[in-house]
């Protein structure tokens, strides 16, 4: 039998049409979910609004800055300062499903 | 798998 596919990162570009971005995150480094997950999508968020991210998505990288071994606060923190900065009207996240 | 399980429950943020 054929091995399963790995699953494949893609970026998702979610624009800040919204006041919030709507998303909660579990998980960060010396955590049984070593990388952020996303476990809700709120309606009427910039996230619900975007309908590319899906709750169970790993979240790779935000804007280019890898996740990868930062604990859940410093993951948090960088997701919120990418939806407050002015300088984007959008967030790329490289995300991929749970494999 | 071990280690996975030794390992605390991460806390979750709303953003």
């Amino acid at each position: 039998s054929s091995p399963a596919p790995v699953p494949t990162p893609n970026v998702v570009r979610v624009v800040k049409n919204a006041n919030t971005l709507g998303i909660a995150i579990e998980g960060g480094a010396n955590t049984r979910q070593p990388l952020p997950r996303i476990v809700t999508i709120q309606k009427g968020g910039s996230a619900h609004n975007c309908g590319q991210l899906k709750v169970g998505q790993i979240i790779l990288e935000v804007n280019g800055i890898s996740l990868r071994g930062r604990e859940h606060k410093d993951a948090a923190k960088i997701i919120a300062e990418a939806f407050k900065t002015k300088e984007k009207d959008h967030i790329d996240f490289l995300v991929v499903d749970p494999g | 798998r071990e280690k996975r399980l030794t390992l605390p429950p991460s806390e979750i943020t709303l953003l």
